[in-house]
């Protein structure tokens, strides 16, 4: 799973 | 994408509308602080930096570019439009820019999830985003008559900070997701900025008054 938060918000 | 996110977004959308019409239509940036909008032009800058490495949906591309191009173009209104810059309350926006970017940029150097350029620009456009409105709201203070257009836009902003608070409860509860601290609390220290300001927007709204707030 991708470690960083949330990289799909804006 | 929850119907939270969705809302908040268009709300956002809607601040810069509405704050990129009074500019445009009315030639008028009076009660809007610059500091706010470069600390915004700023925050945008980096915080996009994947725009064009990173590909996640064309909603969320195009909102990045009208974020950053909205952002740039309401800085370079009121910096060099001929008429627009006559109407910046240059006297009373006076937050300095560098006590806000230079904390956040070392708290970026030491809080992050991971050590690396786009990941420290990453998390430092998020301390600055939860303290950018901070220039604005002084200037709000200081401002006798703040007009509709910008009572409005700030309500606008707190409100897609408030949204986007239910939106990651709502992902907390339906997806797998770690504890996001840095975004969590960045995210609810700028909402509580808000929350004066809010106060009085519906105090004044409910009285049919002039918003007007305690020096």
């Amino acid at each position: 799973t991708e470690p960083s938060a949330f990289k799909d918000e804006l | 994408m929850n119907i939270f996110r969705l809302a908040g977004d268009m709300t956002h959308l809607a601040s810069v509308l509405v704050l990129l019409l009074k500019i445009h239509t009315i030639k008028s940036c009076a009660g809007v602080s610059l500091k706010t909008q470069e600390l915004y032009a700023l925050v945008f800058a980096t915080r996009y930096l994947d725009i064009f490495t990173h590909f996640i949906s064309i909603y969320n591309t195009l909102m990045k570019l009208i974020f950053l191009g909205s952002s740039f173009s309401i800085v370079w209104y009121m910096r060099r439009h001929k008429i627009v810059r006559r109407s910046y309350d240059k006297e009373q926006d006076t937050f300095r820019h560098l006590f806000l970017i230079l904390p956040c940029f070392l708290l970026a150097l030491v809080i992050n999830e991971r050590f690396t350029f786009k990941e420290v620009m990453w998390t430092f456009s998020l301390y600055l985003e939860a303290v950018a409105i901070l220039p604005q709201l002084v200037l709000l203070q200081r401002t006798r008559n703040i007009d509709n257009l910008t009572g409005q836009y700030v309500f606008l902003l707190g409100g897609y900070r408030a949204l986007y608070i239910l939106n990651w409860i709502y992902r907390y509860f339906t997806e797998q997701h770690f504890v996001h601290w840095i975004t969590w609390i960045s995210g609810l220290v700028q909402t509580l900025l808000y929350a004066d300001f809010f106060y009085y927007y519906f105090h004044s709204w409910k009285n049919n008054e002039k918003l007007q707030l305690p020096a």
